[in-house]
């Protein structure tokens, strides 16, 4: 699981 | 979704709502620099490509359609609307994009998470997003006559860059997954360069006066 996979921000 | 991140994209998009207002009302983009405006719709560009294939909330989908079509109306705006095109300063704004874009583009293939073509292009906005309003201090500084709108548009901006560095520290105690260095950095740089601005803007306001740089 890739640190910047949560790309939830704008 | 935490009150800092609401309120920085609330921000956002009050500025965006205030440059559409000062246009539409004034039918002049006196003072507003195309060469950022440019710089932000590729940045919305190369960033919101995950519409076509990552879905987060409804919330996310709408703001990124919103900051897409705004932009694009902004541009549109100050290229071909017939009386707003002609209150453009060409003169002014001369910053070169190659001077921000090639920079970003040479970094984000070196410093990223993951070296994908989506990847790159993603890491490549949230460098040039750092950066893009440069060409718009550059020009506040040449023209030095600030209206109220543009003035408050620049000031919004800033505002929804700091308020997403609370969230940031937010997220950084609340989710232990939740590490996002390449933004951070980023958003402290983009956050760093309102600082003469936001000085010069609060001493502004006040002395209850209309922004004026030295």
């Amino acid at each position: 699981d890739s640190l910047a996979s949560t790309k939830d921000e704008l | 979704m935490n009150l800092f991140r609401l309120a920085g994209d609330m921000s956002h998009l009050f500025s965006i709502v205030l440059i559409l207002l000062k246009i539409y009302t004034s039918k002049s983009c006196a003072g507003l620099s195309m060469k950022t405006q440019e710089l932000y719709t590729l940045v919305f560009v190369t960033r919101y490509l995950d519409l076509f294939y990552s879905y987060v909330s409804l919330y996310n989908t709408v703001m990124k359609l919103i900051f897409l079509a705004s932009s694009f109306g902004i541009l549109w705006y100050m290229r071909y609307h017939k009386q707003v095109k002609q209150t453009y300063d060409r003169e002014q704004d001369t910053f070169r994009h190659y001077i921000l874009v090639v920079p970003c583009a040479v970094l984000a293939l070196i410093v990223n998470n993951e070296l994908s073509v989506t990847e790159v292009l993603w890491t490549f906005s949230i460098y040039l997003e750092a950066v893009a309003i440069l060409p718009q201090l550059v020009l506040l500084q040449r023209t030095k006559n600030v209206d109220n709108l543009t003035g408050q548009y620049i000031f919004f901006l800033g505002a929804y860059r700091a308020l997403y560095i609370l969230n940031w520290i937010y997220r950084y105690w609340t989710e232990p997954k939740y590490r996002q260095y390449l933004v951070w950095a980023a958003g402290l740089v983009q956050t760093g360069l309102y600082a003469d601005f936001f000085y010069y803007y609060l001493k502004s306001w006040q002395a209850g006066e209309k922004l004026r740089l030295p």
